[in-house]
């Protein structure tokens, strides 16, 4: 019975992650090897981002009035501002289909939702990322790598540690359904600073772990270690979520740019 | 805590819209 009680979990979990999020690792594969239908259209220099503006990323993002005058690097920050609360929405959400979450104290929903949400956000940006760009817009645009490394700093600094984070954690070569449970496990963390009812989180967090190695084990049969390699994944995005939240925290002080709310919220007294 | 995130507290009462920047 606990075997089938397990296997519910991981379906229950997956169905959600399936239902929530609008890209996923499968679409996004389809369109980064060419098998879409339309080919996204490329942003590699300044032209073709003002052209991605007036099509794709407008689409996308009410390109404001306000922002028409502004910089790139502060426009393309604006934009991956509007990709984080639109995701932060469907995490919320995918969270709240996590069986065991909504039964938490309110307070530490909240909790796990601000420290888990930019770790997640993260790890589930690797599937729109190849070594040479990024899907952006629902996947009818691609950013390229060098474009968003040849911006002037801060905003060179922003997406390549999580370039570099993305091609590890690809090669490693995880599924929708295992990338449904390790985003679970990522939200559902005893350990956040905090946390009112902390046994109750980590039991939580337990069966969702113990789901997770099973999955794993039966999924990826000949990868023995690859339970151990996704642990040492959560140690690596905590890092990533830090060293990032600085670099927002710098961009807040020294540029005239707005924080989205929800995203002000998120950050202030993190770490 | 609820006061200082209001609007995630929102988003997993509801399923609000978090508003545009």
């Amino acid at each position: 019975p606990q075997l089938s009680d397990q296997k519910t979990l991981a379906r229950q979990i997956y169905e959600a992650y399936l239902k929530n999020f609008n890209m996923n690792k499968a679409k996004a594969r389809t369109i980064l090897t060419g098998k879409a239908s339309t080919p996204p259209f490329v942003i590699h220099d300044m032209e073709t981002l003002q052209l991605a503006e007036q099509t794709v990323l407008g689409k996308m993002v009410d390109t404001a009035a306000a922002l028409r005058d502004r910089e790139a690097e502060v426009r393309i920050f604006h934009c991956c501002q509007c990709t984080s609360v639109e995701t932060v929405t469907e995490l919320t959400e995918f969270a709240k289909s996590v069986p065991g979450f909504s039964n938490l104290d309110l307070n530490d929903q909240v909790t796990l939702l601000k420290y888990g949400v930019h770790e997640a956000i993260f790890a589930m940006l690797a599937s729109s990322m190849n070594k040479d760009g990024l899907l952006v817009a629902y996947g009818s645009g691609f950013i390229t790598r060098e474009f968003l490394k040849s911006l002037r700093r801060p905003f060179s600094e922003m997406m390549e540690p999580k370039f570099q984070f993305a091609m590890k954690f690809n090669s490693l070569e995880l599924d929708d359904s295992d990338l449904a449970l390790f985003v679970a496990a990522i939200i559902c963390c005893g350990d956040r600073p905090g946390l009112v009812n902390v046994t109750h989180i980590e039991r939580l967090q337990e069966s969702i772990i113990q789901v997770l190695q099973l999955h794993l084990l039966t999924n990826h049969p000949d990868n023995t270690f690859l339970f151990p390699k996704l642990l040492q994944k959560l140690v690596d995005l905590r890092q990533l979520v830090t060293e990032h939240a600085l670099l927002v925290q710098e961009i807040k002080k020294t540029e005239d740019t707005s924080l989205h709310p929800l995203l002000q919220e998120i950050y202030k007294d993190m770490y | 805590l609820k006061e200082k995130h209001k609007i995630l507290h929102q988003l997993l009462q509801n399923s609000t819209s978090p508003g545009h920047l």
